[in-house]
Order: structure tokens, then sequence, then C-alpha cells
């Protein structure tokens, strides 16, 4: 473990509790997306499949309970609560997510560590998690006012894995093992996708004015 | 088995 990942989860875990927050308190999931929601579920369930099985350390186990737990619910509380469903904007949540999922599947199985069943998996997850927030990003397009938990959850959910990417500049000088390649390239292409994002939440705070995102 | 030291991240 270095200061990087540390950040890093703690990042992700602010930025699922952020959502939370956000979904418990104010009964509202105005501007998130469900798509992007139930794609990080489908990434945590099929990158912790070994959860019970291979233990690593406690933190690592409750981290992912946590991340499980959070995502499934953040879907249940949008699919299913009677008040937060009422806020959740379907016709401007559209994107076809589940074409996503299709070719992060298929390259998967060609490019990988592994032809195990665990390692593909666990390589659908990555290359998943790279793209799961265009549906979100796309929904903060069309969403004219972004309100700043939404903007915050976005922010530290991009955040995280750019500090992954610093992690694994660190495992790579600190550590004879070091990532696979596999990872690196779909965590910057994950990172990268946020560039624009960054860029106009940077100038909303500098200006001090609403975030929004051209069209 | 090294699947486990290759993914002890999140």
């Amino acid at each position: 473990m270095n200061i990087f990942r540390l950040a890093g989860d703690m990042t992700h875990l602010f930025s699922v509790l952020v959502l939370l927050l956000k979904i418990h308190t104010i009964k509202s999931c105005a501007g998130i997306s469900l798509k992007t929601q139930e794609l990080y579920a489908i990434v945590f369930a099929t990158r912790y499949l070994d959860i019970f099985t291979n233990y690593i350390s406690l933190y690592n186990t409750i981290m992912k309970l946590i991340f499980l737990g959070s995502s499934f619910s953040i879907v249940w509380y949008m699919r299913r609560h009677k008040i937060v469903r009422r806020s959740y904007d379907k016709d401007q949540d559209t994107f076809r997510h589940y074409f996503l999922m299709l070719p992060c599947l298929i390259l998967a199985l060609i490019i990988n560590e592994k032809f195990t069943f665990r390692e593909v998996m666990w390589t659908f997850s990555l290359y998943l998690e790279a793209v799961a927030i265009l549906p979100q990003l796309v929904l903060l397009q069309r969403t004219r006012n972004i309100d700043n938990l939404t903007g915050q959850y976005v922010f530290l959910l991009g955040a995280y894995r750019a500090f992954y990417i610093l992690n694994w500049i660190y495992r790579y000088f600190t550590e004879e093992h070091f990532v696979h390649w596999i990872t690196w390239i779909s965590g910057l292409v994950q990172t990268l996708l946020y560039a624009d994002f960054f860029y106009y939440y940077f100038q909303s705070w500098k200006n001090n004015v609403k975030l929004e995102l051209p069209a | 088995d090294d699947f486990d030291d290759d993914h002890d991240e999140l």
C-alpha cells in the first residue's frame, strides 16, 4: 500500500459517499445517470468475484464490500425507491450502455493477461470501468444546471483513477512487480475521458460560477 | 496463486 493508492481509494470512497449522501438525505437523484450506476455495479461484481475465495487483507475486503454494497444500493434507490425514482431523468439518460458492455467483453476475450474466467472477468471490469462514466458525462451535458453534489461526485470519481496512475508509477519504481500494461492503458483512457469535465469543473471553481458543460 | 498478487488492488 502506498500514499497514492490510499488517496485513490479514499477519493473513490468519498465519491460514493457523496452520491449516497445526496440520494439518501435529499431523496433526489437529479442529474445522476442510472446507466453509469448500473455499469459500475457490474464493474464491481465482475472485479470482486473472488471476494470470498481469496483474502488479501481486511482493508481490501472491507473496501470491496463497501463498493459492492453502495453501487447496488444506489441502483436499487434509483430504480425502486418511491421518492428517489421520481427525480430520475430517464428521458435524458438515454445512453445505450449495454452497447458498451459487448465491445468490452469481446476485447477482454481477445486482450487479456491470461485466458481464464477470473482473468477475463477482471479485464472486462477494467475496460468497462474506463467507459462507465460516459452516460453520466452525456447526461451532464444535457442537464443545464448541475448541482454541487453531482459535480463533486463526478470530480472525485475521476480523481481517484488519476491517483491510481500515480500509484502505478510509484509501484513501477519501487517494486519489481508492477501492474500489467492493460491496467495502465484502461486507467489512462478512463482518466482522459474526464479531461474536459476537469477543465470546466476547474473553470467554474476558479471563476466561482455554476458548473456548466457545453452541449 | 498469481491471480491474487497480480490483482491486489481495488
